[in-house]
């Protein structure tokens, strides 16, 4: 594995959104994942909508709350092609899910990969490096206040609340870190960024990480 | 100044300001226990941002709302599917 890592280097994250008051980081999580592996597979990085997981992953409760991966069995299981963001734009609040037909322009899932890497989380930059940025969970109570900066204390593992998007990782300092996209904004954190030291399972970054393959 | 820089609308002494000040206050003393850990240049840095005038329901209610379904343990390449 090389020693730092980091897929925005090769353009295909799309930049920072911000949730809202709306509990739909588990979507925002999701479709950055998809938009990421759709561009590594060569497409142009195109930003798909948020606002059609959020309103017709029926398997979830919109902006009240929902899981990452009922979000990624939803979309395998339907084959429900997700529209870009221009088609379907986000509102940050739940609505009435809007249908497309199947020869409308959007991505699929075909499948993805989830898996607890606590304990193992050499081999969850190995699957970062090999599929693309992984779909997680945290626990990010105690992001409420966080300015920037490496967390290496202050956050749970298996009290997971959050979703977020992981996209690289940076062994090279005495303190190695995962590189996470958060969906609060560009005023938040590290230009929307957050840094969470790697090995110990810091803020449950490891309990379930999912990759998605289209 | 935080009103201002995050464009709170709420009157000074009304009692949204209050319970905001109060929230705000609060957040203070969390920073100054969350920094108190830190060492090093690296470490995470805890301070105002604009999420500092909620109360730590109200946060949890508004952006923590991702439920957590188990995945199965990592136990090598070949486990995909």
């Amino acid at each position: 594995l090389p020693a730092k890592f980091d897929w925005r280097d090769k353009a295909v994250v799309a930049p920072v959104q911000n949730q809202e008051a709306c509990g739909s980081c588990w979507a925002f999580s999701v479709v950055g994942a998809m938009q990421s592996t759709h561009a590594i597979g060569g497409s142009q990085l195109e930003q798909l909508s948020v606002q059609q997981v959020l309103d017709c992953s029926y398997k979830n409760e919109g902006c009240s709350g929902g899981s990452t991966l009922r979000a990624l069995s939803w979309l395998k299981q339907t084959r429900v092609k997700v529209v870009p963001r221009s088609e379907y734009p986000y509102k940050a609040k739940t609505g009435i899910c809007h249908f497309f037909s199947q020869s409308h322009d959007g991505v699929a899932v075909k499948n993805f990969i989830a898996h607890d890497f606590s304990g193992r989380e050499e081999a969850m930059m190995g699957q970062l490096v090999e599929r693309g940025p992984l779909a997680a969970i945290v626990d990010a109570v105690s992001w409420q206040d966080y300015l920037g900066g490496i967390i290496q204390h202050h956050c749970s593992s298996q009290w997971s609340n959050h979703a977020v998007l992981v996209v690289g990782y940076n062994t090279m300092g005495d303190v190695p870190y995962w590189i996470v996209q958060n969906s609060w904004g560009t005023t938040w954190g590290d230009e929307g960024y957050v840094y969470i030291k790697i090995g110990g399972n810091i803020c449950g970054i490891a309990d379930s990480v999912a990759a998605v393959l289209l | 100044s935080f009103r201002e820089q995050f464009h709170r609308r709420y009157e000074v002494n009304s009692e949204e300001f209050t319970r905001r000040h109060l929230y705000f206050q609060n957040a203070t003393e969390r920073h100054a226990y969350l920094n108190s850990l830190s060492a090093g240049p690296q470490s995470a840095k805890y301070g105002i941002n604009r999420f500092s005038d909620l109360s730590q329901k109200e946060f949890r209610d508004l952006y923590l709302r991702a439920s957590a379904d188990r995945a199965p343990l990592f136990s090598g390449l070949k486990t995909e599917g």
